[in-house]
């Protein structure tokens, strides 16, 4: 089991440091092991720095920083080992306009190994589903499906 | 195609039978504040075997029933399914298609279901796990928590790559 | 003080009722006193009933349901002991488009007692301010003001 | 008319000279992800008197202090001042205009000042209190805390009606 953690381990550092430079245009990111002697013990620390900044602890980082930093640990978990399908609930809601087009692109790289199931307010993010539920409240206070547009 | 379908009657604001199908791709679901959409997260998180029910905004089995409106009368049962395709064999069963259910009473009694027959809850969790699913904390990301493994202390975050092995 | 802590909380109570209802378009909801005998002891309870709802206890609303009734408390809060200024942190990021109209609504209707600084990436928000200041990070890491549109 | 100005110099991201004018009603804050909007709002919170540095995002004095950046060096001061229109008397104090700083060094020393004048922290609060401003919970909303009252148990809570009192 150690190996097989180290293994991932490594292989999800590689994929977190290369989504954080992709999603930032540019800084640099880290995972690091606390304790790497006894990896399947060790604890796992979190290195972030934006493009232009100095290496800040992760309290520092903006609100859309941390969300913008968090999207590219889940998807190098899920590069590392894929699943088969991923529900995000309004995982997009600090950022701005710029890095809902970045966080998107990385969405559509994965969504052929993976389904995407996205809660979202974002107009940006909903353009880029290939179907929409709509559901709202009718009179008797229960949620109900109002609508579904699929593409093609 | 892994995932086909979602049924849930009776959990939370859904009083009335709800089925939602799934294509490949990206889905998303839109709708006003208060309509029920993070009620469907926590409805995929509660059929995967979820225990903690404060990860689900409640406190209680009963808070995942229906518990009545104005106008419409509490239910006594909750019950969620997830149908997959396993024409890949990717679920360590001879089914093509598997379904995942799960119930819970007023009494307080959950049931799991697989393939319509009831099973222990570990035969669920085993299922899971041995598909790499087992109660992974990538698979639903709840309204608020997307940072949540930058708040986690470091022996916590281990975990999540535990379950990446 | 504990008359002044009263007639505060019952101002305040009043409001609170009125906002919930004007933000959520129905609906009741209301605060009450832990210990009403040691008024200036006692904690303060909130209920909130969305239209349509059984009261539900706190922790049952949805996110945006959250938002707009912290928005509820916080303007009976101003509106029975007004401040001169107050500054808002993307306090509508949880909103959709239908209640965002209704916390401008409310927002512009305290704007000639209070001034209001509001940090928001909502266009619909952005609208209705008399002044704007665009923020940005320079090629040195450091932040400035690059743009400044004052109405009329 | 109330707040006039604020300017920041040498507070976290703020390394430069920086002052925002307001006129009456409402002022939009915008720009991109880490551009410094909130580090704005810590800078209110912190001239008022602010105490708790987890409450600015911060651990120690030091953390207000331009930590530099890969092409510019790290500061020794961070100083922010309010200034106010005081031509109603709503400061209780003769002055037509009224501005009110803090600073703060390395060496993890803070000073207070009334119109340019150091005074002490005490003086600060009775300022503001008299005001009715005391450290206000609802003069500065910070990011994410929109619904910290609800989350509050019911006696931390009443804290925010002694202040509205
Ligand atoms: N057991 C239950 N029975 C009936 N209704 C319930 C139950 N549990 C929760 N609800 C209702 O579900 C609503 C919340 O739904 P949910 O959190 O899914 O909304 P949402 O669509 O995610 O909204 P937002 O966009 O604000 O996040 C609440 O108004 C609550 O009354
Ligand atoms: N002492 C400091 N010295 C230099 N930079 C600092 C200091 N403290 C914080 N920062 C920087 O300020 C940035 C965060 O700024 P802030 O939180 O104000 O962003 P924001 O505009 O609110 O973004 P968002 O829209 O994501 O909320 C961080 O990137 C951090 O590096
Ligand atoms: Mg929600
Ligand atoms: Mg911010």
């Amino acid at each position: 089991v150690e190996h097989e953690m180290l293994a991932t381990f490594k292989q999800v550092r590689q994929w977190f440091s290369t989504y954080f430079n992709m999603l930032f245009s540019g800084g640099s990111a880290s995972l690091y092991l606390t304790d790497p002697e006894h990896p399947s013990d060790s604890g796992v620390d979190i290195s972030a720095r934006p493009p232009g900044k100095r290496t800040t602890s992760l309290s520092m980082l903006s609100g859309g920083e941390r969300s913008l930093t968090a999207v590219a640990l889940i998807f190098s978990l899920l590069q590392a080992h894929p699943v088969p399908f991923c529900f995000l609930d309004e995982v997009d809601a600090a950022l701005d306009e710029a890095n809902i087009f970045r966080f998107r692109d990385l969405l559509r790289s994965h969504a052929s190994d993976t389904q995407f199931i996205i809660i979202t307010h974002n107009r940006r993010t909903i353009e880029i589903a290939q179907t929409i539920y709509g559901i709202a409240m009718g009179e008797q206070g229960i949620s109900q499906v109002v609508s579904l547009k699929v593409d093609g | 195609m892994r995932l086909k379908r979602l049924e849930l009657q009776g959990f939370k604001s859904f009083a009335s039978r709800t089925i939602f199908s799934f294509e490949d791709g990206i889905t998303a679901i839109v709708g006003p504040n208060g309509s029920g959409k993070s009620n469907i997260a926590d409805a995929v998180r509660w059929v995967m075997g979820e225990q903690s029910y404060s990860s689900m905004r409640a406190k209680t089995t009963e808070d995942m029933i229906f518990a009545g409106t104005r106008t419409r009368a509490k239910l006594g049962m909750a019950e969620v399914i997830l149908v997959f395709d396993n024409t890949t064999g990717w679920l360590p069963l001879e089914y093509s298609e598997v379904s995942v259910g799960r119930r819970a009473y007023r009494s307080g009694e959950n049931e799991y279901l697989l393939n319509g027959a009831r099973v222990r809850y570990r035969d669920l969790l085993d299922l899971f796990g041995g598909a790499g699913l087992a109660r992974s904390n990538y698979t639903v990301i709840s309204q608020g928590m997307v940072d949540a493994a930058l708040s986690l202390r470091p022996e916590a975050r281990r975990a999540l790559f535990e379950e990446a092995a």
